[in-house]
């Protein structure tokens, strides 16, 4: 099972 | 004060009618370079980005940057009273909380200004990284939306796989499943419809096709797009907009539990 991922866990948050 | 005038409106429209799908309220940012936008989807799966460079524009006035809150239904609601060959600008004061669009026909007999109110947006701008891309697949931007289209009767998500074969689009659903397979195809009389695959090594990702067919509405803004894709990261799907910027668009992968 493939669970969608979240844009926010690759592209960091200054 | 902010006064950017397009002389190519539609283009305006078009950009848009690309976003607004994925994103219900936006900020819209302008500074000395052109005219911003990051926004990501209510889920925070996709993310857009816009640049419009201020070059693109006829007349660029943007004395200090501003942030603009927009609703994109509404923005787009007033943007489709322009004619298609009007001139849009795009005006605004400091300190107020509105915008006015100009819409000037082509030969000045008709002059309209549409006020909409701005909104206080609270958005995250994320700072993407740099990355090197394992595979990068151009395409025409209507055979990618025909793919993806074509796909999503099928199943709900597609594996894209680069090879030295070609790129493979991958599906399967309750009633089967498909796989189509573009090869690399330089041999065509126009450059815009070639397709070209720059591997460095093969990869294969899947993602939900719902988002990739939001991301097929800027097929009227460009000929090509331009895939990028690396193992572990959101793909890129990059629509080139003609002597002003891009929209790209990124979308997180599906990954194994």
């Amino acid at each position: 099972v493939r669970k969608q991922s979240q844009i926010t866990a690759f592209f960091s948050n200054p | 004060m902010l006064e950017l005038r397009l002389v190519q409106g539609s283009l305006l429209k078009k950009v848009l009618d690309a976003m607004r799908e994925l994103v219900n309220d936006a900020n819209f940012d302008c500074s000395a370079t052109g005219f911003s936008l990051q926004a990501m989807d209510s889920s925070h799966v996709a993310l857009v980005a816009l640049l419009l460079r201020s070059e693109g524009f006829e007349h660029y006035r943007c004395d200090r940057n501003l942030s603009m809150g927009m609703n994109l239904n509404n923005m787009s609601k007033m943007l489709r009273c322009a004619g298609n060959d009007d001139i849009i600008t795009i005006k605004a004061d400091d300190g107020t909380d509105s915008v006015t669009f100009m819409f000037e026909s082509p030969n000045q007999d008709k002059i309209a200004d549409f006020e909409m109110k701005l909104m206080d947006i609270d958005s995250e701008h994320l700072g993407i990284p740099d990355a090197e891309y394992q595979a990068i697949v151009r395409m025409p931007s209507s055979e990618f939306a025909r793919i993806c289209k074509d796909l999503s009767s099928i199943g709900d998500t597609v594996v894209i796989s680069v090879t030295k074969e070609g790129v493979k689009f991958s599906t399967a659903g309750d009633i089967g499943t498909a796989n189509i397979v573009c090869r690399q195809n330089k041999t065509v009389d126009k450059p815009e419809e070639a397709t070209i695959i720059e591997m460095q090594e093969p990869v294969s990702l899947t993602f939900a096709l719902r988002y990739l067919n939001s991301f097929t509405k800027a097929t009227p803004l460009s000929d090509t797009v331009t895939i990028s894709l690396s193992s572990e990261l959101p793909v890129v799907v990059e629509y080139k907009i003609a002597e002003m910027g891009y929209i790209r668009y990124y979308l997180a992968p599906k990954i194994e539990e």
